[in-house]
């Protein structure tokens, strides 16, 4: 599904070149589950960004789903965005002045635009039961707490069930009752839907849920080993 | 150095009322470390508001160093604030497109005035550097990691040396040898500055670097325990 060849981002400030990322090649194949660990400010969410096609490589190649992506125009780059992937952001991003309820369903104009609103909200609403905020449902994101924002940026991600799955620290506000639940609610999609999921994590315990766990260090991938089962 | 007594925090939303915080009441002495631990969506970072300056509860009452603050002028608080507290917001609240050191240095504009602008970036180039930014001085949030952000938001807490720091979830998306770093770097300002530190987290292991641990369930405090000395 995924295959990353030679990439580098580099973000030129001033004379000082900082290499976010610096010869990386990766594959994953489809309905694998991924972990991705390393230090802050080691290139996570910058790979990322790369692989969910917000960004470019400043050199390198990457192959989504057969299709060479890294160059292809802006506007080609959001409707495969749109139609495969499902991407939780690191902060969020969600609107604000606009429901929890609103927010999950707006995937659902551009994929599933064959749903009514009527049907669309009632998918929305049932993610947002699952991640427990079925309570929460017209709190806008100032009315909710920093684990409940997270939520429903994971709802967002999921309501349109995308075959890839990309999670930048989707536990880091969630206390770890909350934060298993979601985890589950991944590996139920990953065995029952075949979603491909790719999770950045800090914690190791979060990262032991995956079945393979990628090491990064100053942008560069140092370890690539299957989960040591216990 | 803390006391409130009876503090209740509600949300009208329609005809529903969120009970934020239901009848807390808890007293922190001068050089206190404290963990507070909680489910998502439990109150914690009401409460922190609270002790904050930055909301007013509802009902009840809270002093803090001698002087009753819940019902003082927006003014008052905003300079009590100022002199007496430094918080590390949940999601940061950097000044956009500020360097990390202009970011940094502005709380010195406010609280020590006498400095000059050399000594205030001075002074905030240091505390940049003891959390491993040094490297990124110069850099806006947008040009930073997630963790490399809530870094800034941790230095700028410190910088003026605050009586009391008041942290929601400082670690949340630092990986765990960094996160160290700054559990110790609060340790050492407990230790040897006498700073009262009011620290929440989801990581028991984070928790345990705190003296007494306090538990928030739906609003309300269910435990309040020394430490487990291991
Ligand atoms: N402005 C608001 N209007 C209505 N409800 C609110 C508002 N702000 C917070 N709440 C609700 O109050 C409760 C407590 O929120 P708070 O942010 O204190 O939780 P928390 O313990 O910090 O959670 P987390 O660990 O997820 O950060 C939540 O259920 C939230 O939905
Ligand atoms: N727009 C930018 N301009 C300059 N440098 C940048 C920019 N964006 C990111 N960086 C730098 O690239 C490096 C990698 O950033 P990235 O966000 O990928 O880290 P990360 O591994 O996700 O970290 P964290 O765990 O803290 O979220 C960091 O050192 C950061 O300062
Ligand atoms: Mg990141
Ligand atoms: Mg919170």
């Amino acid at each position: 599904l995924i295959k990353l060849v030679g990439v580098w981002k580099t973000y030129r400030m001033g004379e000082l070149d900082v290499h976010a990322l610096r010869d990386v090649s990766l594959e994953v194949a489809r309905g694998e589950f991924i972990a991705i660990m390393g230090a802050s400010g080691s290139g996570k969410t910058t790979l990322m960004n790369i692989l969910g096609c917000l960004d470019r490589p400043s050199s390198g190649s990457y192959w989504l789903d057969g299709e060479e992506v890294s160059r292809m125009s802006a506007d080609k780059r959001a409707m495969i965005r749109n139609r495969k992937i499902g991407f939780v952001f690191q902060n969020f991003n969600l609107l604000p002045r606009t429901s929890a309820l609103e927010n999950v369903a707006m995937p659902l104009s551009y994929t599933a635009s064959h749903l009514t609103e009527k049907e669309a909200r009632r998918r929305a609403k049932e993610v947002l039961e699952r991640v427990g905020l079925g309570d929460r449902l017209h709190h806008e994101p100032s009315q909710l707490s920093g684990g409940q924002q997270q939520r429903v940026a994971i709802a967002r991600a999921l309501v349109n069930k995308p075959p890839l799955l990309l999670a930048d620290e989707p536990t880091g506000n969630l206390d770890s009752k909350t934060g298993e639940e979601v985890l589950e609610l991944f590996q139920e999609l990953n065995r029952e839907e075949g979603v491909t999921v790719v999770l950045v994590t800090h914690d190791p315990h979060v990262a032991s849920h995956a079945e393979r766990i990628i090491y990064i260090h100053d942008g560069q991938i140092v370890e690539d080993l299957p989960r040591l089962h216990s």
